[in-house]
């Protein structure tokens, strides 16, 4: 059987408010060393790669690998049943096709079990390889949502550029163009308010503003996103889930023609 | 603007 118990069940709720609206049906994939996902919007343009380590739970355990499909409105409609505080415990038999969640108050006086039926879903799993990026940019999640929800309103896809300098967001409309340049700052007091550059070449590629909107739905996972990105291939958008692991976003660039 | 890639274009099947 298939049991973890999450103190932090709030974690669980962002992560599927995140990806609920990129991903319709994914399979979770159970092991002993967690739970990890790997799904792609409907158009294959994006692609979502979630990793809860087993180490982040309260209590872990997998008996032999599951692949639990599941279909994620459905999911997010019974986690939202859970309150922001509750403890969340997820379990499954092995050969069953419910999975359960269950919900506990910090102060235990209230237990709720909620039993969602699973389905079966043939995964693609696409291999991604280690790749030494070409430029790396960490800067505050939240800066990053306000930048890309900006430009949407002005364009439909944004050039971002990294220099040594810092990096850049434009994008233009029917109604003018619009440029915004983020420099490397890593003199402010909080940490999780730096913009830090890690830069091997220049790089400029352009991506669909749709997609990074969508991807900032995980803002509220983590105080900073880290952007990586290389010539003529995906860019990485990832927020990394404290003591968890991470989620991570790859989007498919705009090509010449 | 260019073309949308594909994120399969990039990535190869397991």
């Amino acid at each position: 059987m298939f049991e973890g118990r999450l103190l932090q069940g709030s974690l669980l709720k962002k992560v599927l408010e995140a990806i609920k609206d990129l991903v319709t049906d994914t399979n979770f994939d159970c092991s002993e060393t967690g739970i990890a996902l790997q799904a792609m919007d409907s158009s294959h343009v994006a692609l979502v790669s979630l990793l809860l380590k087993d180490t982040g739970f309260d209590h872990f355990r997998c008996d032999r690998n599951l692949a639990l499909g599941i279909n994620l409105q459905n999911m997010s409609k019974m986690l939202k049943c859970a309150g922001n505080d509750d403890i969340i415990t997820l379990k499954a038999e092995d050969e069953g096709d419910t999975i359960t969640f269950m919900f506990e108050s910090p102060n235990q006086d209230k237990i709720s079990d909620f039993e969602m039926k699973l389905m079966d879903i043939d995964s693609e799993h696409l291999g991604i390889p280690d790749t030494d990026y070409q430029a790396i940019v960490t800067m505050p999640s939240a800066e990053f949502q306000r930048i890309v929800r900006d430009l949407s309103s002005i364009g439909d896809t944004a050039v971002i550029g990294v220099t040594k300098e810092g990096i850049s967001f434009s994008t233009g409309g029917d109604i003018g163009k619009a440029n915004i340049v983020c420099r490397q700052n890593t003199n402010v007091d909080k940490e999780e308010d730096q913009t830090t550059v890690e830069i091997h070449e220049p790089v400029s590629l352009t991506f669909a503003l749709r997609y990074l909107n969508s991807f900032t739905k995980a803002t509220a996972l983590s105080p900073q996103v880290t952007l990586s990105l290389s010539k003529e291939l995906p860019i990485v958008v990832e927020y990394k889930i404290e003591k968890m692991g991470f989620l991570r976003f790859y989007l498919a660039p705009k090509i010449e023609e | 603007k260019g073309a949308q890639g594909n994120i399969m274009s990039f990535f190869k099947k397991k």
